[in-house]
């Protein structure tokens, strides 16, 4: 079993891109990083972003922690990002 | 490439008809290993600037250049030790697809003289943006980056997405990347195609299963390789693969791997697993092994050629020396011809190209339906040639496993190079609707494919979808099946997609309406009809459908069903247009007895108004 620390990549789907113009995805995913995390700097949990046509973000995360962000009104998905195939 | 598109009736140059303006203006998004930028099929000669609504950059990394052909480029891959972190393709594999899609047409082009011919894309004149997501090794093709691609394409404004990857297994869309990434790409009018997956035969293999994807399956050409085995008796015996490698007729001593072992049992050394063969048994001889799976063990322990047993004769592959695929009667007969001599030999040919294939005939390696997730959603879609296909490659990447040639060109297999071949006639057909969403591209080339044959393809709706892709007659549909973002929004709802999520996903604030929540999937208006039914008692579905106008202004189109299995009613069943995009709706309510466990029944169903035949499949199966 993997003990909680172990953090994999997961992908936290958001849905489209919230009309409003102030609306700022990138601040928006690191403050949701920081609050589930605890942590302030979070350089290296934030594996990518989602920001130009859909709403999202990838990054290094603890079971947890995946389940806290699956909770939130804001989140649609958070699953782990895998390895696809060239068909 | 240099058969399959006069394979489909889509002649170079000036043998099809072109809006070259509009081509120019298409942007084809590939999501794939990146491409070899120097390749003649990428060249920017004769090309002007990128088209004005262009939103992409260039950042391919070091040393990659981008063109007027090639406008785009960007990569989502790791570090890589022993790679350049650059759009470069190491695989071969995203520079074959691009070019099925839309390279430059290159002529007398081959693999080693095989294959000879012009080798370009569908839209030859269009631009091609690249989005790198997958390298070899680890991680591969991460899902991370593909969703990143997806991002940034749509935002690039391409027009279309060719993407040939997939999963082993299909998820549900709120946990799959590519359901993810092109429903957006669908909410913005951009088409994604994606190859079905190369897990067949068995049933239920496909991954790729959202209604606003077009999924690709794949079939062979009339153009095939024929590798030849000459027994000393004189006997010649025709094989499968793609040998470019001439022995000159000369011929050696044959030996079984069986007994060219002194480390394996018998059982594994058959098979010339790693580490059987013996060289001082092997070495200047034709090693008959019971499997394709390692020839380049025969080479390393010096055989001069293999000649191997498969039982999958629809397809040759590339290898890094002599080899021959035999079906099993034929192999036993090399068997038996060497026990029966005192000493044996044979040699094998470089291969032949022969036009006299069947075809087209579903690939034994396409992935099938019926769909895991929305049983009552036809999938595969459509079928397109992805059989020894012959397109650009990198020479980064070697033509076969432990080959050390390096190649422009080279021949490759799978529903991955069916999957660019749509994408290109999706781009074609857009060129003279450039209006035309997504689903109405989808719909015309699904409504007129080519009829394939069901009683020699297991499954058969399950295998080809609608049929066969035929660029030119999708030019002029008649008939289109319709469905934009608000339909998908409603056959989500169908499917308890309720609340946050669905506010989401949509972007809108509305929640599903009652009508919307009590929408059954098969209602989504779709180009072909399924139903999953039980198995124990008769059955009766109906499908409600509308179609939109696309052909004559003045039309009066009549129905008619094609397959006498089922009990079909269509109300009404004939439909008067007086208006261009003008809609009329139809039942469809299709009855019959019960079906037996993992059966299927279909049927057609036709509207013709005498020049236009829109043809979509009924489906109904038991699970």
């Amino acid at each position: 079993t993997k003990d909680d620390q172990d953090k994999q990549v997961y992908i936290v789907y958001m849905g489209a891109l919230p009309a409003r113009v102030d609306y700022m995805p990138t601040s928006h995913h690191t403050s949701l990083l920081q609050d589930v995390t605890g942590e302030s700097a979070i350089e290296n949990r934030l594996v990518r972003s989602y920001k130009r046509s859909f709403n999202g973000f990838a990054a290094r995360l603890t079971e947890s922690e995946r389940e806290i962000l699956a909770s939130m009104e804001e989140v649609v998905s958070v699953f782990p990002s895998k390895k696809l195939k060239l068909q | 490439t240099t058969t399959s598109w006069d394979f489909m009736g889509l002649k170079q140059g000036k043998g099809s008809k072109r809006n070259l303006s509009i081509e120019s203006d298409t942007i084809i998004g590939v999501i794939d290993s990146g491409v070899y930028p120097e390749s003649d099929s990428f060249s920017g000669k004769g090309f002007g600037p990128p088209p004005k609504k262009w939103k992409g950059v260039c950042k391919g990394g070091k040393n990659f250049s981008c063109n007027n052909k090639l406008i785009g480029a960007r990569y989502y891959t790791p570090k890589t030790e022993g790679l350049p972190e650059s759009a470069r393709d190491n695989m071969g594999h995203g520079s074959h697809t691009a070019s099925t899609a839309a390279g430059n047409a290159v002529k007398d082009v081959s693999f080693y003289g095989l294959g000879n011919g012009t080798v370009r894309g569908g839209v030859p004149a269009a631009r091609i943006a690249v989005y790198k997501v997958c390298d070899p090794g680890d991680p591969g093709c991460t899902t991370d980056g593909i969703l990143s691609a997806f991002d940034d394409a749509i935002a690039d404004k391409v027009d279309l997405i060719t993407i040939s990857i997939g999963g082993d297994d299909s998820s549900l869309f709120e946990v799959d990347t590519i359901a993810i990434g092109a429903f957006h790409a669908m909410a913005k009018g951009i088409l994604t195609v994606n190859s079905a997956g190369n897990s067949g035969p068995q049933p239920s293999t496909l991954s790729s299963v959202a209604p606003w994807i077009f999924t690709v399956a794949a079939s062979n050409t009339n153009r095939g390789f024929v590798t030849k085995v000459v027994l000393g008796n004189g006997k010649t015996i025709d094989g499968r693969s793609i040998n470019s490698f001439d022995l000159n007729g000369t011929k050696y001593p044959l030996v079984y791997g069986k007994s060219a072992s002194s480390s394996c049992s018998a059982a594994s050394a058959r098979f010339c697993a790693p580490g059987c063969l013996d060289s001082r048994l092997v070495k200047g001889k034709i090693v008959l092994c019971d499997s394709a799976n390692n020839p380049d063990e025969a080479q390393a322990m010096g055989a001069v050629a293999s000649i191997t047993k498969s039982s999958i004769a629809d397809v040759g592959s590339i290898f890094s020396f002599p080899v021959s695929v035999l079906l099993e009667a034929d192999y036993n007969t090399v068997i038996s011809y060497m026990n029966s001599t005192k000493n044996p030999k044979a040699t094998v040919l470089k291969s032949e190209t022969t036009f006299k294939q069947t075809a087209p005939v579903i690939a034994s390696y396409s992935s099938r339906g019926p769909n895991t997730i929305i049983p009552d959603i036809l999938k595969p879609d459509i079928t397109a040639p992805g059989s020894e296909i012959l397109a650009a490659y990198s020479p980064y990447a070697p033509p076969s496993k432990s080959d050390t040639r390096h190649v422009k060109y080279s021949v490759l297999t799978g529903t991955s190079m069916s999957c660019p071949h749509v994408a290109g006639v999706a781009a074609y057909i857009k060129t003279f609707h450039p209006h035309w969403s997504p689903s109405m591209i989808k719909s015309a080339i699904m409504t007129t494919a080519w009829p394939m044959n069901a009683s020699t393809t297991p499954m058969a709706e399950f295998a080809y979808g609608a049929g066969h892709v035929d660029p030119i007659t999708a030019i002029h549909p008649g008939l289109v099946y319709e469905a934009n973002k608000s339909d998908h929004i409603t056959f989500l709802c169908g499917l308890n997609y309720s609340g946050k999520k669905l506010r989401l996903i949509s972007g809108e604030s509305s929640n599903c309406a009652k009508e919307q929540a009590k929408s059954l999937p098969r209602n989504l208006n779709y180009p072909s009809m399924t139903a999953q039914v039980s198995t124990t008692k008769p059955f009766k579905v109906t499908f409600r459908r509308t179609v939109t106008n696309v052909g004559m202004a003045n039309a009066t189109y009549k129905a008619k069903v094609v397959g006498s299995k089922l009990k079909v009613k269509v109300v009404p069943n004939v439909l008067s247009f007086k208006s261009l995009y003008e809609k009329k709706s139809f039942t469809v309510t299709v009855s019959g007895r019960s079906l037996h466990a993992e059966s299927l029944v279909s049927a057609h169903l036709i509207w013709s108004d005498g020049f236009h035949s829109v043809r979509i499949p009924i489906v109904v199966y038991a699970s």
